[in-house]
């Protein structure tokens, strides 16, 4: 900081004993606007040029996964270059024509665990500067009782502006909100601001540059992690809430007080050879935990697979203290070795759930799931995916949930996913890493406890249209229910939505009604967040939803899901599997080309599809650069910036 | 609180306070043959002026189904629904209805709470708000039997008793005490008591400002219409 202040001052001075910064960051902000669990992010950084000759600044952020970009915008000598949505191969003929043309730029895409970076990197003449500014929505989605917002910052370079601003507004009202950063030391915590007021907060986080500091007197910044907002808002066992906005509806539906109904779990687990040593010991760990954690009401057995499988019990057994203290034991001796039949095993947690249904060993009210945990592909046995899914299919007919938990990097993660959507699941991928067990454990406790069952949403006849999904086989504690749709009826007088559902002893039906009249009062509150948000959000969520579908259904509908879910991205101008951004360079900067912005997908494996290629300038990442250029410098302006 | 017991023929009313201290709980209903119970709590003002009589109002209900493991707690701020172990909690701000066999609530958000058993019983419990920053008042609650069927012929309780016919005579109505009110005599039970022409409300039909339905009155904390003494009908616990 010393360091800056003296650079200043010489400049002043008009003598400058030492080589400053030539690339320079001196704002960084990233600016969050939250309502409703929506979350519109802007990201702006401000670089200038110190030096005497053109420099090369890169654009470098991470976003979450979930989110969508929806705009990209440099500002160069008061000129806007506006990043353009396009349909996906379209954009790649055009950016394939600029490669051919020797016109190699950033194709950037990285996936890592939660997050996906975006790069982009651009020329900037001598004493000019370059404004960045990136714009992603996303639909944040609760987990565990709670919203998560992530905002990773990682400026290399201490930075005069920098800002975190995140505005929040829930028109259920705030339950809590905590704010955390994996750099914030004692020092820097008092910075974090946070204000609080019902339905409204507001968060910043504004550091000096002696507070970026890593250390004493020196010039490498501390702010290196994830910024992490986490709230939950008020809730009760009623019909949830519904933001109606320029003809656009999104109901939110979690209520809380309410009884959990009795689960019953086959847990099929992989110990093939691949799984040895580490995995087999985070397994193990994680199924140990779970064991802990299994309420008395439910029923669960185990099977494990290699080349062939094996059952614990011939049936469902009530996880009473003894069974679990013999679970245990069973957990404990499992063990590593032969090749992978997913089929056969599958197969058999049908059987037994059928079995325990038919005998009436578990409750009439109660949800029946299997856990697959896999680190491979099917090998042995029946190997052709297509078949197994198909057999799994017909053997679970609609009445289980499955979920499929892919260990690492080797298993086929199209095969799992396409195999739990078909059966009322979702697949998540484990990471590899040492808190594999506590990732486990994560997936198990949002599955662990329902709260509803067969519940459907349904809103004023002829009223509404374009609606996302309104029916859920199961409500989980700490989950919500998100529906969108499109207002038809022009004269609608009355909003009302109707919810039915089962909890554990009784059938329950909610109401939600709220005039059109009284939605005006309510659009103005939210319009002090962003006034088209439940457009968007709706059209997020149909972008979504679509996307997933696709994965299940054939040839004919996956077009037509496609067609929609592409036009959909085109129009609201999202960065999503299907679209891809391009960005058009100044033109003087013509040997840089395009730049083409993509949504990687889940499965890629990271860093895999990573093409970057940067001239060996100086680089500037999200507020660092390293500068390789020598060259002479001289300044002879002083900026105030 | 008051209580309005409708008296058929002929189609008149009759009616008597039960004055208590708060948190006191009072037995409404308890028929043995079913196990069903109903007990209200009392609550009172905010704050009183010394000396004056302290108003007193229902907080809170307790249901007892026994026959189907089912209670219920009702508050002005929620209604607990306990079904064995299981707790579900609405609040009033709810539109809701939750079936069970047999047994079924529906909540008309801010407005009432409906219980059915079956086709033959049906009460309503109605909230009723207050402004929250009133000096004296809070909210408080109200309970309406509106078919009483299937309760046995053994049914008690302040208003139980009631749900199954009892004849009463008024005759020599005469001028009262208080102007413009008369007086009359009530044979009801083996006893002759004075009852005074009067009006209470019932506000099923308007919350707010209730309809006035012509009863005669008996004083004394019904004394002589009820079986008993009002004391009698002191429990301890809500369930």
């Amino acid at each position: 900081i010393a360091d800056l202040k003296h650079q200043k001052k010489r400049s002043v001075d008009g003598h400058p004993t030492k080589q400053v910064k030539e690339l320079e960051i001196y704002s960084f902000k990233v600016d969050c606007k939250i309502t409703s669990r929506f979350a519109r992010n802007v990201v702006t950084s401000r670089v200038v040029n110190r030096a005497n000759e053109s420099k090369e600044a890169l654009f470098d952020v991470q976003l979450p996964k979930t989110a969508f970009i929806a705009n990209f915008s440099m500002i160069i000598d008061g000129v806007v270059y506006v990043g353009v949505v396009k349909e996906k191969e379209v954009a790649k003929q055009q950016y394939q024509q600029a490669v051919a043309r020797g016109q190699t730029a950033g194709l950037v895409k990285v996936t890592g665990r939660k997050m996906e970076k975006f790069k982009v990197s651009v020329n900037i003449a001598a004493a000019k500067k370059v404004t960045f500014e990136l714009v992603y929505e996303e639909l944040l989605k609760r987990k565990l009782g709670k919203y998560e917002m992530v905002i990773r910052v990682k400026p290399e370079q201490l930075v005069q502006h920098f800002q975190i601003d995140v505005h929040l507004f829930e028109p259920q009202g705030i339950a809590f909100l905590d704010v955390n950063a994996t750099f914030l030391t004692n020092d820097l915590m008092p910075i974090v601001k946070k204000t609080l007021t019902g339905k409204k907060a507001h968060i910043s986080f504004t550091p000096t540059l002696d507070q970026q500091s890593a250390c004493t007197s020196c010039q490498n910044t501390g702010l290196d992690g994830d910024f992490i907002m986490t709230y939950d808002v008020d809730r009760d066992l009623s019909a949830g809430n519904i933001a109606i906005v320029n003809g656009y509806f999104v109901h939110h539906f979690g209520p809380a007080n309410l009884p959990r109904v009795p689960k019953n779990v086959v847990f099929v687990i992989d110990q093939s050879g691949s799984m040895m040593f580490t995995k087999m010991f985070q397994t193990k760990e994680a199924l140990h935990k779970i064991l802990d954690d299994l309420n008395t009401e439910d029923n669960f057995a185990f099977i494990s697979f290699s080349s062939s499988f094996r059952k614990w019990k011939n049936s469902l057994i009530r996880a009473t203290t003894a069974n679990v203290v013999e679970a245990h034991k069973y957990v404990s001796e499992l063990h590593a070795g032969g090749g992978t039949n997913i089929n056969d095993p599958l197969l058999e947690a049908a059987k037994l759930l059928d079995d325990a249904h038919n005998l009436g060993q578990v409750p009439e009210r109660s949800v029946s799931m299997i856990i697959l945990l896999t680190d491979g592909d099917p090998n042995s046995g029946e190997s052709n995916p297509t078949k197994i899914q198909s057999n799994v299919k017909y053997a679970i007919n609609n009445k289980y949930n499955l979920y499929c938990l892919g260990f690492g990097y080797d298993v086929k993660y199209s095969f799992l996913e396409k195999m739990s959507i078909e059966n009322s699941g979702i697949a998540r991928r484990i990471y590899e890493d040492s808190d594999a067990a506590l990732q486990l454990q994560g997936f198990y406790n949002e599955v662990a406890n329902p709260l509803l069952l067969n519940v459907e949403l349904q809103y004023s006849q002829n009223a509404v249209s374009d609606v996302t999904r309104s029916t859920f086989k199961q409500y989980y504690d700490g989950s919500e229910i998100v529906v969108a749709g499109r207002i038809a009826d022009n004269d609608l007088d009355m909003f009302v939505a109707d919810i039915r559902a089962q909890d554990a002893n009784s059938n329950i039906t909610m109401t939600y009604e709220v005039s059109m009249s009284e939605v005006d009062n309510i659009t103005q509150q939210q319009q002090y967040i962003f006034g088209d948000f439940t457009e968007r959000m709706w059209a997020y969520l149909t972008i979504q939803q679509l996307l997933q579908q696709r994965i299940s259904v054939g040839s004919e509908e996956k077009k037509l899901l496609t067609d929609r879910a592409r036009e959909l991205a085109l129009k609201y101008n999202f960065v999503t599997p299907l679209t891809s951004m391009i960005v058009t360079k100044p033109e003087e900067q013509m040997d840089q080309g395009e730049f083409l912005a993509e949504k990687p997908v889940e499965g890629d494996r990271p860093h895999q599809a990573q093409k970057y290629h940067s001239p060996s300038h100086s680089r500037i990442s999200a507020g660092s650069y390293h500068s390789t250029s020598a060259g002479s410098y001289h300044s002879t302006s002083v900026d105030s910036d | 609180p008051h209580f309005l017991i409708a008296m058929r023929p002929p189609n008149d009313a009759v009616c008597f306070n039960i004055d208590e201290k708060p948190g006191v709980i009072l037995n409404l209903v308890t028929d043995p043959v079913t196990g069903f119970v109903v007990n209200g709590e009392l609550i009172g003002d905010k704050k009183t002026e010394n000396n004056k009589k302290v108003n007193t109002y229902f907080g809170k209900f307790g249901l007892v189904y026994n026959k189907m493991e089912l209670r219920m707690e009702i508050t002005t701020q929620e209604i607990k629904l306990f079904h064995g172990a299981d707790i579900t909690r609405f609040p009033w701000s709810a539109t809701a209805t939750s079936t069970h066999a047999g047994f079924a609530i529906t909540i008309n958000k801010e407005r009432n709470l409906i219980v059915t058993m079956g086709v033959d019983v049906t009460f309503v419990i109605l909230l009723h708000r207050v402004w929250k920053n009133h000096p004296l008042h809070q909210d408080f609650l109200g309970f309406y039997t509106l078919d009483n069927h299937r309760f046995s012929s053994q049914t008690l309780g302040l208003l139980g008793q009631f749900y199954h016919p009892i004849d009463a005579e008024v005759f020599n109505i005469r001028p009262g005490f208080d102007q413009g009110k008369v007086d009359a005599t009530m044979f009801v039970k083996g006893h002759k008591l004075t009852v005074t022409r009067g009006n209470q409300k019932d506000y099923r039909l308007d919350p707010k400002h209730g309809t006035d339905v012509p009863c005669w009155f008996v004083h004394n904390s019904g004394k002589g219409f009820i079986d008993g003494n009002h004391t009698d009908y002191i429990v301890s616990t809500l369930f």
